[in-house]
């Protein structure tokens, strides 16, 4: 059918060290989702943009990956997502930063592409095209996972105390 | 960070990336995920691309047009491009990361200088795989 689809999670994986069998086989499995997310669009003759976005919006929605309801904490204990998209055919994009609420950051990129002039939109603008797009909103609550937020407590412990490693996994969630 | 590339039936290109940034970041701090032609790019041309890592580095870097680049200026192979600018470009101002990414033809590659990067791909003619390590 000659598509093809690659997706990534991020770089920031646990050390094999710490990679338990159950965590791995979890990863795999949500890894597995979002690729037929993706696919679904493409098998039934959809354009790559819309499998990158379904792809994406599926990766927001799985809390194991550092974006969307899995996005790790500022220092100040807030969550800053930025998402971008972009189309091969004519270099169209759309780019958001600095946003929280949007359920999918992604959908709002791909709305400041379609519904504007404009290709990267940041704050209370890029929300407002989401609100009139009539994009999913969601509360703080729902952003927040346990793991990122002792991933954030652990980090600022490790300053405080000036032993602030370059570990990957936590910097990147 | 997170993202996904794309080619369908028609031959068309797309890249999308999405991140929380990073852990304990100063309010206000955007890596290359949002840049485009760092973290996220597409040309039906040459290649499209979503990248993962230290943003500071891929933003500094270029990371993305400097791939689509090679890739038109010099003639490069996809796989040789990426590999270049994440294996040596990279390592050299001590950035980590990887990237995804696709060419015209479909062909995927998924370098990256670090542990290991979540991923996976699928091909219409069936091939399918994720990998961590």
């Amino acid at each position: 059918s000659g598509y093809s689809l690659a997706i990534h999670g991020g770089a920031g994986v646990l050390p094999r060290e710490r990679m338990t069998a159950e965590r791995e086989a979890a990863t795999h499995a949500a890894l597995g989702r979002v690729l037929s997310a993706g696919e679904a669009v493409l098998s039934g003759g959809g354009s790559a943009l819309d499998a990158v976005t379904e792809a994406v919006a599926a990766l927001e929605d799985e809390p194991l990956f550092n974006a969307g309801r899995g996005a790790v904490f500022t220092r100040d204990g807030k969550h800053e997502m930025d998402a971008a998209v972009m189309v091969g055919r004519d270099r169209s994009a759309g780019a958001v930063a600095g946003i929280c609420g949007p359920r999918n950051p992604v959908r709002l990129a791909r709305a400041v592409m379609e519904r504007t002039s404009h290709v990267l939109m940041i704050g209370e603008g890029a929300l407002g095209i989401a609100r009139d797009a009539g994009l999913a909103f969601e509360d703080d609550a729902y952003f927040f996972t346990q793991e990122r937020w002792d991933s954030l407590q652990e980090t600022l412990r490790m300053e405080q105390s000036g032993e602030l490693d370059d570990d990957p996994a936590r910097r990147h969630g | 960070t997170v993202g996904a590339v794309a080619r369908d039936a028609e031959g068309r290109l797309a890249a999308a990336t999405s991140t929380g940034g990073m852990t304990a970041k100063r309010a206000g701090r955007v890596g290359d995920s949002p840049v485009i032609g760092a973290g996220t790019f597409a040309d039906d041309g040459t290649c499209a691309i979503s990248a993962t890592g230290d943003g500071e580095a891929f933003l500094r870097l270029s990371v993305a047009h400097e791939i689509d680049a090679r890739m038109r200026l010099r003639g490069e192979s996809l796989r040789s491009a990426a590999e270049a600018v994440i294996g040596s470009d990279l390592e050299a101002i001590g950035g980590s990361g990887g990237l995804i990414a696709i060419d015209r033809d479909g062909a995927i590659v998924t370098p990256y200088n670090c542990e290991g990067m979540y991923r996976g791909w699928v091909l219409g003619s069936g091939e399918r795989e994720t990998a961590i390590y």
